[in-house]
């Protein structure tokens, strides 16, 4: 086209297409979330609905791209800049510097910036000896009882994942009831029983048919609660309950973003990004707590094992590794962690 | 990035027995914004 004063600029062809197309996809993108909206206003929530998005996500590298985006992170700031990048971040991302344990100058990089502490009190503990605290800043996405058969959680309507391949196939979660452990004909299955001797949850069996003289206890319920870290949060991991912390399993896997929109279009979401779980006890029973990674946010980092890393360069095909796990010394004490101790921290990269 | 976490405590052994005050039971809702050292149930 031509200005007023009568000379010319040419756009060439294939930057006017881009530019259109990536208008036209951000225009699809706000007119979808508007429908969402407005089916979430008249309480219908959105079902599970994969799009081409999440299909891209699929093909890219989201683990070099999260390395690389630590490692730009990591990138030490000039003392003088860093206030500015850092307000600009909390600003971005509504973090609150009131709370922040250091002067702004004294984080060398984003990245140290991002594992931040608090100022001592910021997050007073409710000390309460029968209640669970939350172990993170967040956004309560799902909780609930886990019913049987089996124990699901779903991630969004029309779309579960089973706990047990989230904690790990050979984890010590207690059977949600007694049921699945029972043959047709009362008895328990032999490959059960052992577990059954050694687990510290005693199935209440129904059938007088068992011959074990395990006592009846009172009833126990397993539940779950699903909290989600925005990244502006605080983001290091606290201790729920006093717990001992009796083995640690970490999944190298997908990085894939675990925001809202994600949980409606990326299956198995949770089941399949790079986390951390650690199992053990409380006073009440069986208690696992899982951190899970996502694009931004690829390194998990655990306190009781400060030498642990999580998004290292792998060939292999993850998914199907099992994870790795480590069983706390001395077998069946393990760690003892108190209420309201810090446990993890996530951090970018 | 996300935390679940799974655990045991106790509840009523049937639907039929009355709720008593040591089942557990949450007192947060979905959406909330809740902070480390709140209580998400007692």
């Amino acid at each position: 086209s031509s200005s007023s004063n009568g000379n010319t600029f040419l756009l060439p062809g294939a930057t006017v297409a881009t530019i259109l197309m990536f208008g036209a996809l951000h225009a699809r993108r706000l007119y979808d979330d508007r429908k969402v909206e407005e089916a979430k206003e008249r309480g219908i929530e959105p079902g599970f609905q994969p799009d081409a998005k999440a299909s891209f996500l699929n093909i890219l590298p989201l683990r070099t791209i999260s390395r690389i985006w630590g490692s730009l992170m990591s990138v030490e700031l000039p003392v003088q800049m860093r206030p500015y990048v850092y307000k600009a971040w909390a600003r971005a991302f509504h973090s609150n510097l009131e709370e922040v344990a250091l002067p702004l100058e004294e984080y060398p990089s984003m990245r140290d910036f991002f594992s931040r502490g608090l100022r001592e009190g910021c997050r007073p503990i409710d000390n309460d000896p029968q209640c669970l605290i939350s172990p993170v800043d967040g956004i309560v996405v799902r909780f609930g009882e886990l019913k049987e058969p089996g124990a699901m959680i779903e991630q969004v309507k029309g779309f579960s994942y089973s706990v047990s391949t989230l904690l790990g196939l050979n984890s010590f979660l207690p059977m949600v009831s007694g049921k699945d452990v029972v043959q047709k004909n009362g008895e328990v299955e032999d490959s059960h029983k052992d577990q059954i001797k050694k687990s510290w949850w005693r199935v209440s069996l129904s059938s007088p048919k068992i011959q074990d003289p395990i006592p009846a206890s009172p009833m126990k319920g397993l539940f779950y609660c699903v909290l989600y870290l925005s990244p502006g949060d605080y983001h290091r991991v606290h201790s729920p309950v006093d717990w001992n912390v009796l083995v640690r399993r970490h999944f190298s896997g997908r990085l894939f973003p675990v925001n809202e929109r994600a949980t409606k279009t990326i299956r198995n979401l949770y089941t399949e990004n790079e986390r951390i779980v650690l199992e053990g006890q409380w006073q009440q029973g069986y208690l696992a707590l899982a951190a899970i990674g996502a694009t931004n946010i690829g390194s998990i980092e655990l306190y009781i094992e400060p030498e642990l890393r999580t998004n290292r360069p792998s060939k292999k095909f993850l998914q199907f590794e099992p994870p790795e796990e480590r069983i706390y010394e001395r077998e069946g004490v393990g760690f003892m962690v108190k209420k309201g101790e810090e446990v993890a921290a996530f951090n970018m990269g | 990035s996300t935390v679940v976490l799974v655990f045991q405590a106790p509840v009523a052994k049937s639907s039929k027995d009355k709720a008593s005050s040591t089942d557990f039971r949450f007192n947060i809702n979905r959406g909330d914004r809740i902070r480390v050292g709140e209580a998400l149930g007692r």
